[in-house]
């Protein structure tokens, strides 16, 4: 919960369900319970945020910065980046 | 590069692939050119070869579906995400699905369709994503232009991993480093020198031939590779070079090479005869050399480029059509310059102006794609 704070601080809800969705698609193993990953939501939302920004070369902090959010918005291949 | 987990590669050289579901927006012969250039891009580098199946079941089925499809992976309507594909394998495997959304193009206005196809057949081969921005297989989507394609580095590396490189002698066309040693001396011209345009291009049967210089390049209509710079006295001694420009009248076997006020007829590279006089063709005293001319093959009419004017030649008739000259800009608008060379190829119009070349749609009456003039011989 706190982490999901940290995140909204640098952004709006909408980037946030923009995020939300980009990391479930590309950065997350299909077939995992989603709601254990909601149950640590924060922590585990801030980590694939890190392993994204990590893929594309970003600063790897975590919080869904303008560079992090605009490279969600292109347009893309649907295969995941985390390969499953 | 990256490879997937387990790194699934297709245990046979020959994939047979099918389009099983076509897009609207294209039509059903730019979508199959389209695919054939995107596994070209692939095959170009590792020893894989593609058949085409019409019918049944094939390794690669592509196909162009909406939303939910069935495969888990629905799309999400127009941008984001753009097609996927699935690694090599039974069934599913090497399936590549496009997102029917979206606005596909040949050219820059919309998603570039064979930029994304050579992607996803990457990961059909089994290749996942790069983090290498210049990396085809890099996961968002940059424009590439089929004409002049080079597979990155990090591509190649990645599916010569999984299936070797092209067995020398089936080698893969190169471009050479250092093209051939010139005999008649000089050096030869920076093949990719990227801000001169060409003097004259033309098919020449299934060839298409570009003229700078003292040089010409000649390279398969389809095919960017293999190419480079041969001395025009070489293959046509009475041209010695700076030819103005040319065409080819494929119907009756002929192609036509202009210098100056005169113009040589070949069949093929042979020469057929001594040069005559351009005022053949109905051009007034004034005119002493032409630009450009491309022959329009369904209309059986030739068109020359003098100035920022241009004429319309019946080849049916054997004489310049009434009404001309007009003015370039009055016909084709969206080409800066003065026009160097014009062909034509697969029905649409390829002007040469400086270093750009511009394809012309007549039907959209406008310029669909700019690109280097010397990406058509593989710069």
């Amino acid at each position: 919960a706190p982490a999901m704070y940290a995140l909204l601080k640098t952004s709006n809800w909408r980037d946030f369900h923009i995020a939300q969705e980009y990391l479930d698609k590309y950065y997350m193993q299909k077939g995992k319970h989603q709601v254990g990953e909601m149950a640590t939501g924060g922590s585990s939302i801030t980590r694939k945020i890190r392993e994204m920004q990590a893929f594309f070369g970003l600063q790897a902090t975590g919080n869904l910065d303008y560079n992090t959010i605009s490279v969600m918005k292109r347009p893309r291949c649907g295969v995941p980046d985390m390969a499953n | 590069y990256r490879l997937f987990p387990g790194e699934p590669k297709w245990k046979k050289n020959t994939l047979t692939y099918r389009v099983s579901k076509y897009t609207s927006s294209l039509s059903h012969a730019e979508v199959d050119k389209a695919v054939e250039m995107g596994l070209k891009a692939w095959s170009n580098a590792a020893p894989l070869n593609f058949v085409r199946a019409n019918t049944g079941e094939a390794d690669i089925m592509i196909s162009f579906e909406t939303g939910d499809h069935g495969d888990s992976y629905p799309f999400d309507g127009p941008r984001g995400t753009l097609a996927h594909a699935f690694a090599p394998g039974e069934g599913l495997g090497g399936d590549t699905h496009f997102d029917n959304a979206e606005k596909w193009t040949m050219g820059t206005n919309g998603f570039n369709l064979f930029t994304v196809a050579a992607h996803e057949f990457g990961h059909a081969l089994g290749l996942g994503h790069s983090t290498d921005p210049s990396a085809l297989m890099y996961p968002t989507y940059k424009y590439q232009s089929p004409f002049g394609f080079h597979l990155p580095k990090d591509d190649i590396k990645g599916i010569q991993k999984l299936y070797g490189p092209r067995k020398s002698g089936a080698e893969g066309p190169k471009v050479p480093q250092n093209p051939p040693t010139n005999p008649s001396g000089p050096s030869n011209p920076d093949h990719c020198d990227a801000t001169s345009s060409f003097d004259a291009v033309t098919m020449l049967g299934k060839e298409l031939l570009f003229f700078r210089d003292r040089f010409f390049w000649r390279r398969q209509a389809q095919l960017t590779t293999n190419v480079w710079p041969n001395t025009i006295t070489g293959s046509f001694p009475q041209l010695m070079g700076n030819v103005d420009a040319a065409y080819e009248v494929a119907e009756r076997g002929v192609a036509y090479f202009f210098k100056g006020p005169h113009y040589w007829v070949t069949r093929g590279f042979q020469m057929q005869g001594s040069p005559r006089t351009i005022s053949d063709f109905g051009f007034s005293r004034k005119v002493q050399h032409i630009d450009a001319a491309v022959h329009l093959n369904d209309e059986k009419k030739t068109l020359f480029f003098v100035g920022d004017e241009y004429y319309s030649y019946d080849e049916a008739k054997m004489r310049m059509e009434k009404d001309y000259p007009k003015g370039v800009d009055e016909e084709f608008t969206g080409i800066k310059g003065k026009i160097d060379a014009a062909v034509e190829v697969n029905g649409f119009i390829y002007f040469f102006s400086g270093p750009k070349a511009y394809k012309y749609d007549r039907e959209k009456e406008d310029v669909v794609n700019i690109v280097k003039a010397s990406s058509w011989i593989g710069c």
